[in-house]
């Protein structure tokens, strides 16, 4: 067919690809001049060889993919599929939960992590500076993700160089873990840079009782809530006021007293017809 | 959360 010659020459470039050698996509542009998003295969310092997505354009781009967070089923509590709280079921003997926050475990393929969990070498190989989050619709392929995201944005403050270069090392130093402190001691609040969306269309994900509680326009890191459950991330928004950061913040260690365990602990509060106004 | 919130998946990404 026609279509075939077209075919042929894109594959071919795609092919071309496996022949950079690159710890990062900041490093493909800086090296190879290569601008376009899509696939690439990076190297760890030990040499191991892996294969993610680069977006080449947001904010002059070199921004590397290294993790997903993906919720299978929000009524799951602390079962199969949360990677990024516990799959152990939700157990205070068990604080840390599957410690995937801060360890050198990679599951997923970067094709599907929009379909599931997602974490590469990347994740603690790269020495970073910046993070960019995108909150694309569940199973929207890999072409489609920037246009389909609800909620785009990144930092420009740099702050990774204060915390070990990416977020294995900010990790091991905010450790995501039942019972670690209290909500005062939570991990760095920074603040972002949208490149979709608003401080006001960030509120409106969220249900209308955290919205009185948290600040819009940054990302925080290793929240704590009221009955000492830590959380890995709060996407788009700082905890100011209370903190019942189980209904907006994301991953988590492997206790939380009201049975909320989960990779979205309690985004699902009121959905069962429980109390009003958390979901 | 919304919906929308709950079936999207958070994608991280280092620069």
């Amino acid at each position: 067919s026609l279509n075939l010659g077209t075919n042929f020459e894109h594959l071919e470039k795609l092919r071309n690809r496996s022949t950079y050698v690159a710890r990062s996509c900041k490093e493909i542009i800086d090296r190879y001049n290569e601008h376009e998003d899509g696939l690439y295969f990076l190297t760890t310092a030990n040499g191991m060889v892996y294969q993610t997505f680069c977006d080449m354009t947001t904010a002059g781009g070199g921004w590397t993919l290294v993790a997903s967070v993906h919720e299978n089923s929000i009524y799951g509590r602390c079962t199969v599929g949360d990677r990024w709280s516990s799959q152990q079921g939700n157990n205070a003997n068990l604080p840390d939960g599957d410690g995937n926050w801060s360890n050198r475990n990679t599951f997923g393929a970067a094709e599907g992590a929009t379909s599931d969990d997602f974490k590469n070498p990347g994740y603690y190989d790269i020495m970073a500076e910046d993070i960019s989050v995108w909150h694309v619709p569940n199973n929207v392929p890999l072409e489609h993700w920037n246009l389909a995201a609800i909620l785009r944005y990144h930092t420009e403050t740099h702050f990774l160089r204060l915390y070990g270069g990416n977020l294995f090392q900010m990790f091991m130093q905010y450790p995501v873990r039942y019972n670690v402190g209290s909500p005062g001691n939570r991990g760095p609040a920074i603040p972002i840079v949208y490149d979709h969306g608003d401080k006001e269309s960030t509120k409106n994900l969220y249900g209308p009782n955290p919205r009185g509680e948290f600040e819009p326009g940054f990302i925080t890191f290793r929240a704590i809530n009221n009955e000492r459950a830590a959380m890995a991330i709060c996407s788009g928004v700082k905890p100011v006021r209370a903190y019942n950061t189980e209904h907006y913040c994301i991953g988590g260690g492997g206790y939380f007293l009201t049975d909320q365990c989960g990779d979205f602990p309690s985004f699902d509060w009121d959905r069962l017809g429980r109390e009003q106004g958390w979901s | 959360a919304s919906k929308e919130m709950t079936e999207a998946a958070v994608l991280l990404f280092y620069r």
